[in-house]
């Protein structure tokens, strides 16, 4: 399974629709100045991936919403376009063959109300669906190790033996 | 159940060993049971022996060497039970130049078997990126673009469908 | 004691406006107290406007952004109430290139006033000091090397007495 | 006031007597590998300014004692050589002048045995004498704003409101 593009339509620094991908089935950087958005992006995909506002450094759904001087929409979306691939020997030019039909979407629409909607392949769908979709193609949500935040990975390898049980047993 | 998180353990501690020695040159890690042989009863703990000092628990190392115990861990997590993406946001802020470079390589070697979204700050790991997205911001309102780390200049747009 | 913590206070958020506005050039940082005009009832919130963006609390920050209140907040105290020394380790793990530059810079300055020992991982910082102390460890032993800045290779031995 | 410079007796990672100095009256970057004992040098100044051993990222004054596979001292040590001075005009080669007589120095042993002695100019002395001293010449270790530890920078200007009281009101 592979990310290949992702759209942010007046997600927190994001007005408007912005496109980020093609992206590589490999190693992916971000870069820019400080406050430029680039956690916004990983926030982009938590909300996608249907967590909490507190993880996504929000009180509330709807403080996700782009406000700027400019512009003050009423509601935010994103849309994570995902692929399943196989990969090709190294010789080959671009790396890896998309499998046929394997394409799908996943999309949340947050409101100014704090409304949530959810979308599989633009059609609506629940939170529910959203998170068994994941999970049959390999992105387990109930853990987090696939997710490290700012300011968190010196935390990994010191978390207390028992609890939180996420660090090893939990997954096991 | 004990005996298959017994076996996986039994895995996973292995290989952190490894990936640890492997990162650090030189340094050893060891997760251990807190009760011996029962990582049931009060679960796990993490020993360190960074290179060519005495065994220590986490906390007593520096942040740097912290950061390295646990990306050890998370990659030894990932060669038992692979996720097919992963997201990591400046992983490398406490790592020296060197250990940024290192750890760069090790991301990009794991991507041969998983798709990695990584943020960072440090020009060290852009040098090992396939594709990367630079992002700047102006009157308030973030802007993206695509890029390929290999046709640098040439940008990625989705609709112009090159390189996929 | 009150009209003492205000006067103080007024000067205070006066000087931190001042100093967030110089290192962020455009950005806009106000300390105000949670009740209006009684810093005593509720205490005092910081609110920072970065640039071209409208205001907000600082939770709501990136993590360099929060990492340049806080400094533009320790220069401006120190204005107010002077120490004559600050230690700082790795300040400057949040920041982007140019941050890191700029900071090293309002240091510098600040230097004129009170004596810095900075640490950092990040080359950009080393460019602005005026003397060096090089780390390294062997054998799981740490040893020390002073360096002036402006004669580099000089090393600075205490008893050998030279750059004093 | 100064640090003319800091010598470390078995400190920490620090084997043996290393003396680290003259230091500059301005700017001074302490730089090296990760674990290569740059913090450690912070935590020798927070021991001679009479901090808990909880502070100096160790539970006991005995674990700050160095132990290696080479070297396994009873005691360490650390002593700090202050001065006043002068400011000089820019076109001074030194930039700044000593005040006659003002030098003195603060020392603080820790033995395995967890005891902790203090010293000033060599003769023993009681912690508080120690707190004394610096306050007098304007080290006020009551509050910690000169004092930004590894981690800690991004939660300055977090600080809660009314406490903890250090932030704002604590100092003036
Ligand atoms: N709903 C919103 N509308 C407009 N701007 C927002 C919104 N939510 C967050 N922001 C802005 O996004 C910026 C933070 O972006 P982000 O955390 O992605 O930065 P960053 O690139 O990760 O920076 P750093 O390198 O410092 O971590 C903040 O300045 C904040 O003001
Ligand atoms: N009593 C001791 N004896 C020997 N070594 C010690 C002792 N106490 C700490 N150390 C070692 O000191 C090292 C940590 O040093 P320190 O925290 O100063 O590193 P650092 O240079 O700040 O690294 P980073 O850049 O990662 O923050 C650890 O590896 C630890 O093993
Ligand atoms: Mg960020
Ligand atoms: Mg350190």
């Amino acid at each position: 399974l592979m990310i290949r593009k992702v759209t942010l339509e007046n997600f927190k620094s994001y007005s408007g629709k912005k496109i980020l991908g093609t992206f590589s089935h490999r190693m992916n950087g971000i870069l820019g100045p400080n406050g430029s958005g680039k956690s916004n992006v990983l926030d982009a995909f938590l909300f996608v991936f249907a967590k909490k506002a507190r993880k996504i450094r929000m009180n509330r759904v709807a403080e996700l919403v782009h406000h700027s001087s400019s512009s003050q929409p009423d509601s935010a979306k994103v849309t994570v376009d995902f692929q399943e691939i196989v990969d090709m020997p190294d010789d080959d030019p671009v790396g890896y063959r998309v499998v046929e039909g394997s394409e799908f979407r996943i999309s949340r629409r947050a409101g100014k109300d704090n409304s949530s909607t959810y979308y599989i392949n633009d059609r609506q769908a629940t939170m529910a669906n959203v998170t068994h979709a994941l999970r049959q193609h390999g992105i387990d949500l109930t853990h987090n190790r696939f997710l490290i935040l700012q300011g968190e990975v010196e935390q990994i390898a010191a978390m207390k033996p028992k609890a939180p049980n996420d660090h090893d047993e939990g997954f096991l | 159940r004990r005996t298959t998180f017994e076996a996986g353990f039994d895995v996973i501690a292995k290989k952190l060993t490894e990936m640890y020695q492997m990162i650090t040159l030189g340094g050893d890690a060891r997760l251990e049971p807190v009760v011996p042989n029962d990582p049931f009863e009060k679960g796990v703990n993490l020993s360190i022996r960074p290179h060519e000092k005495p065994w220590k628990p986490i906390q007593h190392l520096s942040g740097g060497e912290k950061t390295l115990s646990s990306l050890a861990l998370v990659f030894a997590l990932h060669h038992y039970k692979p996720t097919p993406i992963y997201f990591m946001d400046e992983i490398d802020a406490a790592l020296d130049e060197s250990n940024v470079t290192r750890i760069a390589e090790y991301v990009k070697m794991q991507a041969r078997s998983a798709q990695f979204l990584v943020i960072s700050l440090r020009n060290n790991c852009f040098e090992k990126v396939d594709r990367m997205v630079g992002i700047c911001k102006r009157q308030g309102c973030s802007h993206a673009l695509t890029v390929d780390a290999r046709e640098l200049g040439a940008t990625v747009d989705d609709d112009i469908d090159m390189p996929p």
